[in-house]
């Protein structure tokens, strides 16, 4: 995946049972992003990996303030390399699980 | 503490802690 200068790691041990995970994000260059970030702290949040996209997220990260809205892509584009990154893992280690 | 939560009014919340110093790239 691209570095896209969001940070987007696990919060919590993926055990591959749970639908939704807890994420942790931040900006790691904001040099990278379009809009100047409110702060620079990470921000945790729960994803639900079945029912929900990146793109809602970064929209309501977007709608709470954390980021300009010219970020959604770069933004939505970090979670989505993670997530992809987190269902890749889960396939290869519980086949049967998935 | 330095935790701040900020709820999104779809429900989500999202809680806002300072990033380890080593994580952040040289700015």
């Amino acid at each position: 995946a691209e570095d896209t200068g969001v940070r987007v790691e696990l919060a919590e041990e993926d055990h591959g049972r749970k639908s939704s995970i807890a994420l942790r994000l931040w900006v790691e260059d904001p040099k990278k992003l379009k809009g100047k970030p409110k702060d620079n702290g990470a921000i945790e949040f729960t994803f639900d990996l079945e029912k929900e996209t990146p793109d809602d997220v970064a929209q309501e990260m977007i709608d709470s303030g954390f980021f300009h809205e010219n970020d959604l892509k770069i933004v939505a584009k970090s979670i989505r390399d993670r997530v992809a990154l987190i269902l890749w893992r889960r396939e290869r280690i519980w086949p049967r699980m998935q | 503490s330095s935790f701040t939560q900020v709820v999104h009014s779809a429900g989500r919340r999202f809680i806002v802690s300072p990033v380890p110093e080593s994580r952040l790239k040289d700015q």
